[in-house]
């Protein structure tokens, strides 16, 4: 499996909608 | 220059560097002052308290980029035994694994901190999207505890903590949330994980109050109190689960957040993050989200991994030739514990080649571990690296900024931070 890691996602906001099945990125976050 | 600026990012070579100052104040973000956000700290950072112990060394690059491997081992091992019903995967490469420290989960992670029990105790918690269960060490420690910074959480005098009996359902669902059998005793529920490198927590599995910020408190949360626990965690007090299983923290706190939450890992150690419980109701933050789908893969949609559809990766600006099966064979996941993002080999391949190729007016250097593709940028002090996104089902593009594409914390040593699996079946 890929990994999608924490290096990565630095400054990404990542939002986990596990009630709508579905990830969200948005650039900028912090 | 204009061209250049579309397709790399042109920087200082120091802004690559972690700063040795935590400068949490100049992070301040309207999501961070939500009343539902907790403060995400790099574990081994300046803003971390867990930093404050002098006598534990941060780690070196390198040993962070062997324990990440364990760390992936250790998610490869679980999604076999989902698949498969086999645990021989997980035996064997515990086998291999020289660490005993909790490294699976305490490489380069991030740590939040929330409170347990009345009165309330305060206890940071490594930050993890890639597991469900919520445990701390807990005294009396029967078996053994770790050194951890804060002092140890002890049941006994909390006003609010219960066991949970052995013919519980919350009992029951630990197989799924550990991948171990409950255990009994005296009637009390007990529950062990193994984290692959031989780090282990096992202790009674208790309903206890959590307290996330003055406003979010409840009751009744079902979390590991560990009496046995092999590891260091790097002086955490335990561990936050935030996968997708019925156990973990989302699934128990469902009815308030419906299992809605995001967070924010900060570009350096020295600044601070944010973990947010529940939907931004203000305006304006949340509308550049772009969203795409949780995988319906086999092997991904039932497990507790928050499973991705990756479907190409770009650099410079163009996009690369990888067919589609590349990545549909295994899939991918989301995980905030692994720290270098892997990738099927044929699709590292065609991104190290087009990197390198970008790269080539600087010398290379030795590789870093798992890291094949390095630089000397000692003699410089501006550089520019090309820009580099993943695509992900639904046409989301993830730019990556310049330290999620570079690994290093010397500049004679900066290193592309990606690696590859072993086969693209994996």
């Amino acid at each position: 499996v890929a990994i999608f890691g924490n290096t990565q996602q630095k400054t990404l906001q990542v939002v986990h909608d596990g009630a709508g099945r579905r990830l969200g990125f948005s650039a900028g976050g912090c | 220059s204009q061209d250049l600026q579309h397709t790399h990012h042109v920087l200082h070579v120091n802004s690559l560097l972690p700063s040795a100052v935590c400068n949490s104040s100049t992070q301040v973000s309207a999501l961070h002052k939500k009343k539902s956000s907790l403060q995400v700290v790099h574990k081994h950072g300046p803003c971390s308290q867990l930093h404050q112990d002098k006598a534990k060394k941060t780690p070196r690059n390198a040993d962070t980029l062997f324990q990440d491997q364990a760390r992936v081992r250790y998610i490869r091992s679980r999604l076999a035994k989902n698949s498969a019903g086999s645990s021989d995967m997980k035996e064997t490469d515990a086998a291999n694994l020289l660490a005993k420290d909790g490294s699976v989960v305490g490489s380069g992670d991030y740590v939040v901190t929330v409170g347990l029990g009345s009165p309330k105790k305060q206890l940071s918690l490594i930050f993890d999207t890639g597991s469900d269960i919520t445990w701390t060490q807990c005294q009396p420690c029967d078996g053994y505890c770790y050194d951890q910074m804060e002092t140890i959480f002890d049941p006994s005098k909390s006003s609010t903590y219960s066991n949970i009996s052995c013919d519980s359902a919350l009992c029951n669902s630990l197989l799924s949330a550990t991948g171990n059998s409950l255990d009994c005793s005296l009637s009390a529920c007990v529950y062990g994980i193994q984290y692959g490198d031989s780090s282990s927590s096992v202790g009674l599995f208790s309903k206890e109050r959590l307290t996330l910020t003055s406003t979010d408190v409840f009751d009744g949360f079902a979390f590991g109190c560990g009496q046995n626990n092999q590891g260091t965690f790097s002086g955490a007090a335990g561990l936050l689960g935030l996968g997708r299983d019925n156990l973990s923290l989302p699934s128990q706190t469902a009815r308030k957040y419906n299992k809605f939450f995001s967070y924010c890992l900060p570009s350096s150690p020295s600044l601070t993050g944010f973990l947010t419980f529940g939907k931004d109701s203000g305006k304006g933050s949340s509308k550049s989200v772009k969203f795409t789908p949780l995988s319906r893969a086999a092997g991904l949609q039932d497990s507790s991994f928050y499973g991705l559809d990756i479907t190409g990766i770009s650099v410079g600006g163009r996009r690369l030739s990888i067919s589609a099966s590349v990545f549909t064979t295994a899939g991918a996941i989301i995980d905030s514990g692994t720290v270098i993002t892997r990738l099927p080999p044929t699709a590292y391949a065609a991104l190290r080649s087009a990197f390198r190729q970008r790269m080539s007016q600087y010398p290379m250097t030795d590789s870093l571990s798992i890291l094949d593709t390095c630089y000397d940028f000692s003699n410089y002090k501006s550089v520019s690296i090309p820009k580099i996104s993943i695509f992900f089902r639904g046409n989301v593009e993830v730019k990556i900024i310049p330290v999620g594409t570079m690994y290093s914390d010397t500049v004679s040593q900066v290193c592309l931070a990606f690696a590859a699996n072993d086969d693209d079946g994996e």
